[in-house]
C-alpha cells in the first residue's frame, strides 16, 4: 500500500500531533482529546485542538465555543479557549444539517485542517480522529506526520473488538500507538457509594497487554464528566496518566 | 441531488426495510437492531438483520454467531440464529484487522449485502447502519428501498446534536423516520435502587417533539443489556415500542 510508505510532511510551527482514535463511536474519544488539549494547556504547553470528526463534530459543544472563523490570507485562524486554539467542522457548518462534503472535497477540508489553519507554534497539536477505522480517519493518519496515537475504548467486548482494529491500523501505517485508554471502566453510585460494571471490567488492560500496548489507565463513568461534556466546560481530568504519556 | 430523487428498486421477496441509524456511535444502534430483529422474529415475522456497519461489525458478537457463510450461484448464503437470518462484514472479514476496501468497491459489497444475499421471503429486513452520516450510511439510504428508519440516541446532548443531523438525513433522501428511541435513559444501581441519570434525562423526547419526530421511548442503562451483548444471547426486550412502532 503506497500511500503507507509515503512521508508524511511536518507541518511548521508544530511539534507533535498526538491523534486520538477509537474502534467505535461513543466511547469517549472526543473527551479524552478535549480534555487532554486542556489539561497539557494548564501544564504550560502550546496545545492545539483539531476536530477531525467530520460528519459528528462535537468539540464546540464540548468546548463551549460557537463561532465561525476568520479568515486572513487564505489561512484559517483558530478559535481560541482554556489556552487551547482549536478547528472544528463544526465552526464552519454549524447546526443539525448533515455534511454534505463527500469523498475528495472532504479530503482537502481535512488537509486544510491541518496545513491551511493559522496554528502558529505548538507544542502538541491533539487530533480528534473520526471514530473507527474509515476512509478519513485512514487518510489523516497517513498523511499527517503523526507522532503517535491513544486508542480510547470502554470494557466492553463490542468496543475491545473493535479497538483492536484501530490499533493494527495505526501499525499498518507505522503510526506508534502511545497506548490504550479505558473510559467508562465503571461508575460509582453517587448516594450509595455501590460500584457498578455497566459496561464490564479489566477487558481494557487484558487488550493492551494481548497487543503489547501500554496500558494508560482506567477513567470511571461519572455523571460530572457528561455534564462538563455537554455544558461546555469540560472537567479536565488532572490525574490521568494521558498527558504524561504523550509528554 | 439526482441520487436523492432516483427510485429505489424493490428487493424482492422482502416486504419492508427497517433502517435503524445514529448521529453518534456507541448509543446502542447495534443492540436496538438486534433486539428489534429478534423481538419480530419472536412475534411470528420473518425476520432478516443487514449488518451495514461495514468498518466495526458488532452483530456477529452480539448475535454469538461466527462462521463464514457459503456462496451458491454467486449469491451468499445468509446465517441464522434465533429465527434471524443475518448477514454481516464481520462473518467475511472476521478477527482485529481493520476492513481494507475503500469507497467504490466498499459500495459493491453493500449492495451485493442487499441484493445479492439469498434472503428469501422475509417480511421485515433490518438494517443495522453504520453510526452518523458519512459516505456508506448516506449511499446504502439513498439505494435501498427503506419503509422507514429509527434513530437512537442517548440523552447526552452530544449525543442529540449528532441524532438531529441524522433525522435531517433520512429527510433529505425522503426515508420516512418512524420514531426516535433514547437508549441509556437512566441507571436503576442493583443494589441501592438508586436512579442515576448518568447521561442526563428528557433530553430524547425534548428533541422529537421539536422535529416532529415519534418518541418511541426510554430504555434504561442495564448491565444485563451489555452482558447480553457481549455473551451473544441478546436480551430482546419484549416490552419495547419499536416492535409496534415499525410493523
Ligand atoms: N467517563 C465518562 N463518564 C460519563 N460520561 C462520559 C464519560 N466519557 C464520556 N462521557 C460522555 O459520553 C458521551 C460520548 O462521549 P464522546 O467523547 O462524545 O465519545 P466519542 O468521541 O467516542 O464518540 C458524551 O455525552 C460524553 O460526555
Ligand atoms: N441499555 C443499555 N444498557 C447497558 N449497556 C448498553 C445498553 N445499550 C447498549 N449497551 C452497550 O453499549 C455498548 C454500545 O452499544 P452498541 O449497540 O454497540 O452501540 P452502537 O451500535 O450505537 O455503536 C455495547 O457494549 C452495548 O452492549
Amino acid at each position: 500500500n503506497p500511500a503507507a510508505e509515503q512521508p508524511k510532511q511536518p507541518i511548521p510551527g508544530i511539534r507533535n500531533l498526538i491523534a486520538v482514535g477509537s474502534g467505535k463511536g461513543g466511547v469517549g474519544k472526543t473527551t479524552v482529546a478535549v480534555n487532554l488539549a486542556i489539561s497539557l494547556a494548564k501544564l504550560g504547553h502550546k496545545a492545539g485542538l483539531l476536530d477531525a470528526d467530520v460528519y459528528g463534530p462535537n468539540v464546540p459543544l464540548m468546548m463551549g465555543v460557537q463561532q465561525t472563523p476568520m479568515a486572513v490570507d487564505n489561512r484559517i485562524i483558530p478559535l481560541e479557549k482554556d489556552g487551547v486554539k482549536m478547528m472544528s467542522m463544526g465552526f464552519l457548518n454549524p447546526g443539525d444539517k448533515p455534511l454534505v462534503w463527500r469523498g475528495p472535497m472532504l479530503h482537502s477540508v481535512i488537509q486544510q485542517f491541518l496545513r491551511g489553519v493559522d496554528w502558529g507554534e505548538l507544542d502538541h497539536l491533539v487530533i480528534d480522529l473520526p471514530p473507527g477505522t474509515g476512509d478519513v480517519a485512514l487518510s489523516l493518519i497517513q498523511t499527517a506526520p503523526i507522532t503517535g496515537a491513544i486508542v480510547v475504548t470502554t470494557p466492553s467486548d463490542v468496543s475491545l473488538e473493535d479497538a483492536r482494529k484501530a490499533v493494527n491500523m495505526f501499525r499498518q501505517v507505522r503510526v506508534e500507538v502511545l497506548g490504550l485508554v479505558e473510559n467508562m471502566s465503571y461508575l460509582i453510585a453517587p448516594k450509595s457509594g455501590e460500584r457498578i460494571d455497566v459496561f464490564g471490567s479489566g477487558g481494557g488492560k487484558r487488550t493492551a497487554d494481548a497487543m503489547q500496548v501500554h496500558f494508560l489507565g482506567e477513567l470511571p463513568l461519572d455523571p460530572q464528566v457528561r455534564i462538563g461534556g455537554d455544558s461546555g466546560k469540560p472537567v479536565a481530568w488532572g490525574e490521568t496518566s494521558d498527558p504524561h504519556a504523550a509528554v
